[in-house]
């Protein structure tokens, strides 16, 4: 069994623990600050009330990103991989052991900051997300493919910057299409909270599809 | 001979050959879409008549950034790692004994577009460069170190845009200085040119020093 083959047996045993709790789980991925603290943030903010989070900080050391999570008072776990770029299943598979899984709907994982090596390694959520920020430019869907291939979901964040950055919106959303047709694109601001209730009508259209 | 073993012996292969020839030489590195080859470009547009470079340009595929350095008529290779997310010094060995080694001054190889393994790999150039972008944001020396501490060099770029996003630069400078207090901090636009001659200066400087 090489890693690959192990990464994807955990992750099987990861899937199968969260469908027995009937919980929608996200990997949410992409460059380092390309916004998906911010993102995961914002949701919060505007649906804690109503929907039950988890959450899962994947960073190669410290806690930062969780402490900024903390005052949503939702149940979080800060996973430190130690140097290693990317998270994979068994990281995972023992973060939600320690989380109360019996009062979650809905669990975040955010990965290490990377827009290759996260895309290899499946680690057992149902859905990819891949945030991806307009300053990094509109020709990075060629040039790292595979991160946009795994996923079902690329949020355009930053949209905000729009008018004082070149950024070729035509360019980029036909490289998506020719890329990764199915993947299903929403460009917003996880700042200024531009677009960001399309993102919300989703997620909720996600979960009742789940129940 | 483990791989690390391996890549720093051949690393030591790729600084004697570029010793011998009396190239100074760097490897830049940074997230995707920090401005890499923009800062590039920049630099060959200012200097191309008076310094010969040459260029190795890293991907995973493709070679829509060797292209867009074309037009500067520089010796340039395009290395293809084939899914691997940093350049090793086997990599690096094969391209410079493709380029006219005793027609070249100063050699920039642009690593994979990533803040954390590239940061692993020695690959035998003399000095490295982190470019990193202010829309990154101003916490991610303390969350992706180890690429500040090899650097000798880090370039703060897309200054143009300081206006527009909530960057607190005391709190990066003071970042930095705690993490890599040996880096040297230059703060540009590689697009508009902003504060781009203390690069230069600092360029030709390390240049004298060599020859
Ligand atoms: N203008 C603007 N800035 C944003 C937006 N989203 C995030 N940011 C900023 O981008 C920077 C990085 O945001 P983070 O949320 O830390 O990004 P991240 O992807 O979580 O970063 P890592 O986890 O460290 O890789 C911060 O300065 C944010 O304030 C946005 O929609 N618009
Ligand atoms: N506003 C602003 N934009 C910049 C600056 N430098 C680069 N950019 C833009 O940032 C985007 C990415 O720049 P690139 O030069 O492709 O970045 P890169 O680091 O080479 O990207 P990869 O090699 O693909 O990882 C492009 O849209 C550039 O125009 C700058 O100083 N200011
Ligand atoms: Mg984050
Ligand atoms: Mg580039």
């Amino acid at each position: 069994e090489n890693i690959f083959e192990e990464n994807e047996r955990i992750a099987t045993e990861v899937r199968k623990i969260l469908k027995e709790k009937n919980i929608l789980s996200f990997n949410i991925m992409g460059s380092p600050g390309s916004g998906k603290t911010e993102f995961i943030e914002k949701t919060l903010s505007l649906l804690n009330n109503e929907i039950r989070f988890g959450i899962v900080e994947g960073d190669i050391e410290g806690k930062i990103d969780a402490e900024r999570i903390e005052k949503y008072n939702v149940p979080i776990i800060q996973i430190n991989t130690g140097g290693s770029c990317h998270l994979d299943a068994n990281m995972l598979k023992r973060a939600i052991l320690n989380l109360p899984l019996d009062e979650i709907d809905i669990i975040f994982v955010e990965n290490v900051g990377n827009l290759v090596c996260p895309a290899e390694f499946e680690i057992g959520t149902e859905k990819n997300i891949i945030i991806y920020s307009i300053t990094e430019g509109d020709d990075k869907v060629i040039k790292y493919p595979l991160i946009f291939r795994v996923s079902q979901i690329c949020i355009l964040n930053k949209i905000d910057l729009l008018q004082y950055v070149e950024f070729n919106m035509e360019k980029f959303e036909n490289n998506l299409k020719n890329i990764s047709p199915s993947t299903f694109l929403i460009k917003l601001s996880a700042k200024s909270g531009e677009n960001f209730q399309i993102w919300i009508d989703y997620l909720k259209k996600l979960k009742r599809e789940k129940n």
